[in-house]
Parts: structure tokens; C-alpha cells; sequence
């Protein structure tokens, strides 16, 4: 089976990886 | 003038215009009026649609309705006014994809099939009706930011023109300590990455992610099994799923439509039979027979298009695929020449 977002996960781990310091606690 | 005077079939001239109503559809992105007549069937008026927005690829889509507070959709070989809907005139209908690809990129062909379920889809992911991660929405916005403005160029993309644009789930954003500006920053990062994508290439990268999202493609039904506990149904492209209703991402149990033998309801009582006899049916119950109704109606489409991907593809199809691989072609070209 082919994984999930495939070709995305670099941009979708890089992306995740820039928001993070903005994350609320809460979040 | 008097030979032209019998020619004309002065019967046909009497005759009194043939009864019609006034019916609106609205897509995604338009509104159109039609005169529908009183016989038509539901075919009639959906084929008339396609044609007026130049779409082949009618199987996704459908003309939905409300009928008493559920949704419905207006059956192809039943008459228009025969549907339980309002008849005030205009006659309302929405325009939008029933059916779901498993695969968009491969199924779908035509540049406004494409166009219109990005649309929907995106819709769907801002209203907060699909869940995305933030990180997802981020690309999906920045491809829609492509899709909308072309190539990024800073010298007119300025800071703040994305300020009158909603491009995330407002879930999304309550999850950071971002201002706007922020936002617009990151998604301008992404989008800026994306250079020379035109806008079809750029919605079906939008729709490429937007496919694996768990909520994607899937129609929700709320349903209580055999001991009364409260349970969702999915019906998508690839088979029927069972939640529990605090989680729709994730079901408890699938059955891929390969492995159903029969569904059948009688009543209010559904049972689906897997093709394995030794599994147990499962059986359940929805709120009425009308939601009944609707989910064999999108068991049957969605199983007939599962098994349609599985054979070869009509001569139509093979003409339409052929077709817009030489647009595409011809379009590519252009724009290299630009």
C-alpha cells in the first residue's frame, strides 16, 4: 500500500516542524 | 406570400407552449436558471446541466435536495416533480459530486470535473466538515493560493494580499499563537515553492492531499446496531465503515465492497452480508426509512463506479482520457513558448 500524503510528507514535516513553536498549550 | 402562408402548419402555431416550471441550480461556483418541463425526468434535467456547463464526467455528481431537513438526491428515471421537493418556484437543486474518485488524478479527466470537486472539496476542509491537520491545511492553502494567483512574484504578491482570503479551518488557526501576517508568511513560503504549477496541475495537487484525509469522500449516517449502541456509518469509493461516533476518523470495523456479498434493508432494519460466510452480518438500524433509501442508493453507485475502475475503460473514456492528454500537451507547450 502506498503511505499517506506520500510525495507531501517532506513539505508536510517541514511545515509541522515551523509551526510548533506557535503551538498553544492547550493545543 | 401566399405560397409561404401554406406551407406554415398553422395547428403547430396554436398550439400552447407545453407546461414547464422554473428550476435554480446552483454549483459550486454558479447559479443558473432552467425552464424544466412538467414531464421531464430527472436524467433530463441533469443531462441538460452538463451539457450547459460542458461536463462528460457526469458519474461523480448528482442534484441534491432537501427533503424534510435530510438530504436527498433526485433520482435519474424518476420525474423532477415527482421528488418530495418544494414546489415554490424556482425549483431548487445543488449541483454537487456525489461520488467520490479513489483516485483523482487517474479517474479524473476533464479540467472542470477536476475544478468543481476541488471546489467542493475545499469548501468541505474550510467549513471544517473534512478534518485536516494544520500542517495539511497549510499546503492545501498554499496549492489554492497557485491554483487562485498563478506564480508567485513578490513584486506584486505584496505582504497582505492574502488578508481577504480564507484559506484555513478556523480550527486550525485557534491552535497557534500566529497573527495573520504570520500565517500569510507561511503559506507564502509554500506557495512560492510551487512556480510553474497551472492552475489544473495546482487542484490536483490540492486534491492528491486532500484524498488522504480520513474524512474525504465519505457520507455519514447515524445508526444503532442490534444492542441500541449509537454508531456511524461511512459509505465512501471503497467500501462501508463503522464508527463510534466520538471518532470518524478511524472505524471500528470496514468492509471493503469486494467483500460484501448483499445489502438489504426491510424497514428500518439494514444488514450487510460479507462474502465470507463465516462472518457474522451486520446488522443495524438508521432513524428512518428514508436515510435507508439514501444509503443503498449510495451503496449501489458507489459499488457500480468500484467495479467500473476494475474493467477497462469505455470507448468514451478512452476517447475523453486521449483527449485531454493533448490538451494537456498542447496547454504545456504553450506556456514553455511563453
Amino acid at each position: 500500500p502506498v503511505p499517506k500524503f506520500g510525495p507531501y510528507q517532506k513539505a508536510l514535516r517541514e511545515i509541522r516542524n515551523s509551526l510548533m513553536p506557535f503551538a498553544n498549550e492547550s493545543g | 406570400a401566399s405560397s409561404l402562408a401554406a406551407k406554415i402548419n398553422f395547428k403547430a402555431l396554436r398550439r400552447k407552449p407545453s407546461k414547464s416550471f422554473n428550476v435554480r441550480i446552483v454549483t459550486i461556483d454558479a447559479e443558473m436558471e432552467f425552464s424544466c418541463q412538467v414531464k421531464w425526468k430527472g436524467k433530463d434535467l441533469f443531462d441538460l446541466v452538463c451539457r450547459t456547463i460542458g461536463l462528460r464526467e457526469a458519474w461523480f455528481f448528482g442534484l441534491q435536495y432537501t427533503e424534510k431537513g435530510s438530504v436527498a438526491w433526485l433520482k435519474m428515471d424518476k420525474k423532477v416533480l415527482d421528488h418530495d421537493v418544494s414546489k415554490e418556484e424556482p425549483v431548487t437543486f445543488y449541483f454537487l459530486a456525489k461520488f467520490y474518485p479513489e483516485n483523482a488524478e487517474e479517474e479524473m479527466v476533464q479540467e472542470i470535473t477536476q475544478h468543481l470537486l476541488f471546489l467542493q472539496v475545499k469548501k468541505s476542509i474550510l467549513e471544517e466538515e473534512i478534518y485536516c491537520p494544520p500542517e495539511a491545511s497549510v499546503l492545501m492553502a498554499s496549492y489554492a493560493v497557485q491554483a487562485k494567483y498563478g506564480d508567485y512574484d513578490p513584486k506584486i504578491h505584496k505582504p497582505g494580499f492574502l488578508a481577504q482570503e480564507e484559506l484555513l479551518p478556523k480550527r486550525v488557526i485557534n491552535l497557534y499563537q500566529m497573527t495573520p501576517e504570520m500565517w500569510e508568511e507561511r503559506i507564502t513560503a509554500c506557495y512560492a515553492e510551487h512556480r510553474g504549477r497551472a492552475r489544473d496541475e495546482a487542484e490536483m495537487e490540492y486534491l492528491k492531499i486532500a484524498q488522504d484525509l480520513e474524512m474525504y469522500g465519505v457520507s455519514y449516517f447515524s445508526i444503532r446496531n442490534k444492542k441500541g449502541t449509537n454508531l456511524m456509518l461511512g459509505v465512501d469509493a471503497f467500501g462501508l465503515h463503522i464508527y463510534d461516533p466520538e471518532n470518524k476518523l478511524t472505524p471500528k470495523i470496514s468492509f471493503p465492497w469486494n467483500e460484501i456479498r448483499n445489502i438489504s434493508y426491510s424497514d428500518k432494519e439494514f444488514a450487510i452480508k460479507p462474502l465470507d460466510k463465516k462472518t457474522e452480518v451486520f446488522k443495524f438500524n438508521s432513524s428512518k426509512l428514508r436515510v435507508n433509501k439514501l444509503i443503498l442508493q449510495l451503496c449501489i453507485g458507489n459499488h457500480d463506479l468500484f467495479m467500473r475502475r476494475r474493467r477497462v475503460d469505455s470507448l468514451e473514456v478512452q476517447q475523453m482520457k486521449s483527449q485531454a492528454r493533448e490538451e494537456k500537451a498542447r496547454k504545456q507547450l504553450e506556456r514553455h513558448r511563453l
